[in-house]
């Protein structure tokens, strides 16, 4: 089973 | 003062056909070099960045940096006042809380003008690092629409492996499962009909297929599409938007547990 990763995961926030 | 002239309407039509689908509401930047949106969705799975350069309208003057926040259904409402071979101009001045819109038939027979309230929205621009693709895929933007929704049907993620000999989406679900091979066009008479893969190590990788269907809203806008993949990172999927700029929309993959 997958789960959905978050763009948070990957990207900075400002 | 603002001002963006564009002699298609029709080009801003789908430009938000592309990008309403995810977002509600979404923060037009609009500097001297051009009008930038970046936005995530709700959940912070995708993202949509959007980019129009100010050479490419057939006129634009931004006298200083603004952002307007718009409610996209609320402008899909305006724009859809608009004839399909109309003009559209956009305008506000510097601190205003109202954008204007004019639409003009050709020959100027019949102008119509629409203000619409802005909206002040939390802005976050999210970092996105630079990326060296392991795949970059090029490839007809309706025969990706196509292979969207037709796996949607399998099941709610689609895998997309990515090899030198070609690209393969497939999925799984309770009914079955589907695979669907493109291998790279040895020739092909019309460019916008070539698939090409650029690979420097193959990939595989799971996605939601809902996001992927509504990434393919952006399918008018250009003839071709581009898949950029790498291991454990989201994908991009862009769509040209002729000689005015691009949409970019980002998509986390999904994880194993």
């Amino acid at each position: 089973n997958r789960k959905q990763a978050s763009l948070l995961n990957f990207f900075k926030k400002p | 003062m603002f001002e963006a002239r564009l002699v298609q309407s029709a080009i801003l039509k789908k430009v938000l056909e592309a990008i309403k689908d995810l977002l509600t509401e979404a923060t037009f930047d609009c500097s001297d070099s051009g009008i930038q949106l970046q936005a995530m969705d709700n959940a912070h799975v995708s993202l949509v960045s959007l980019n129009l350069r100010s050479d490419g309208f057939d006129k634009y003057r931004c006298d200083r940096n603004l952002s307007m926040g718009m409610n996209l259904g609320n402008m899909t409402k305006i724009m859809k006042c608009a004839g399909a071979e109309d003009t559209v101009t956009m305008k506000a001045q510097d601190n205003a809380d109202v954008v204007a819109f004019m639409f003009e038939s050709k020959n100027q027979e019949k102008v119509s003008d629409y203000e619409m309230k802005l909206m002040n929205l939390d802005q976050e621009h999210l970092g996105i690092p630079e990326t060296d693709y392991s795949c970059i895929v090029k490839m007809p933007s309706q025969e990706f629409a196509r292979i969207c929704r037709d796996l949607s049907q399998f099941g709610e993620s689609m895998a997309i492996s990515c090899t030198k000999e070609g690209v393969k989406f497939s999925s799984a679900g309770d009914i079955g499962s589907a695979n669907i091979k493109l291998a790279q066009t040895a020739n092909v008479d019309a460019e916008e009909e070539a698939v090409v893969i650029e690979m420097q190590e193959p990939v595989s990788l799971t996605f939601a297929c809902r996001y992927l269907n509504s990434f393919t809203k952006a399918t008018p806008l250009s003839a071709q599409v581009q898949l950029s993949m790498s291991a454990d990172v989201p994908l991009v999927v862009e769509y040209k938007i002729g000689e005015l700029g691009h949409i970019r929309y980002y998509l986390a993959p999904k994880i194993e547990d």
